[in-house]
């Protein structure tokens, strides 16, 4: 998983 | 979640708490840059657009709306309520020389080539060196109140805390995140030359002031 693949950070 | 991810979460509301009930016990927003906090009002709207697009959890949810709404309740504070009390001489730092190349930056280097993607790139960048017009405002005065110190710690501290939460995420779940990791590492870089002011005066009881 290489790069923003989730939002779930703030 | 991992308990950096956490710690660095909580550090980060403890800042911005810290900060809204500094200016609103006092009834003052002396020493603290309200072009900074104007960058982190616009940091995290760019940043939490994803809240109409994706849901993930309560508490993401719920930190962000934390998050936006403090952000913009501390610039109410400084700009309209208090606006009296605002150092406006001292608050000089020029943020257009932020803004601009750090919208160029989130044009050219971004995961995906998408509105939504170059916004949450920009504010990537853009928090790296939100704090800049405030430690200028403290090298400009050559003083801080020990409030203010102790909020630029727990902001400092915040992003340092993910740095380690993106190792464990390296390690753990094979997660990685360049932009945010660069960026991130930048934004701490940027705080240690006050860490080591705030350890060695202000934990030992002296107000933070810089030699002239």
């Amino acid at each position: 998983a290489i790069g923003r693949t989730r939002h779930d950070e703030l | 979640m991992n308990v950096f991810r956490l710690t660095g979460d909580l550090s980060h509301l403890a800042a911005i708490i810290i900060l809204l009930l500094k200016i609103w016990k006092s009834r003052s927003c002396a020493g603290i840059s309200g072009k900074s906090q104007i960058l982190f009002a616009v940091v995290f709207t760019t940043r939490y657009l994803d809240l109409l697009t994706s849901f993930i959890s309560l508490y993401n949810t719920s930190m962000k709306l934390i998050y936006i709404g403090c952000a913009y309740a501390t610039v109410y504070l400084i700009y309209m309520k208090f606006r009296a009390t605002y150092d406006g001489n001292h608050d000089s730092f020029r943020v257009e020389f932020l803004v601009v190349p750090v919208g160029g930056l989130a044009v050219l280097i971004n995961h995906n080539f998408s509105l939504m993607e170059i916004l949450w790139t920009f504010s990537i960048y853009l928090e790296s060196v939100a704090i800049l017009p405030q430690l200028f405002m403290i090298s400009k005065t050559g003083e801080a109140e020990t409030i203010t110190t102790h909020y630029l710690f727990c902001l400092g501290l915040y992003r340092a805390l993910y740095l380690l939460n993106w190792i464990w995420r390296y390690y753990f779940e094979g997660f990685l995140d360049m932009i945010a990791i660069l960026a991130g590492l930048v934004q701490t870089i940027l705080y240690c030359d006050f860490f080591y002011l705030y350890v060695t005066k202000v934990l030992k009881g002296k107000k933070l002031s810089l030699p002239a």
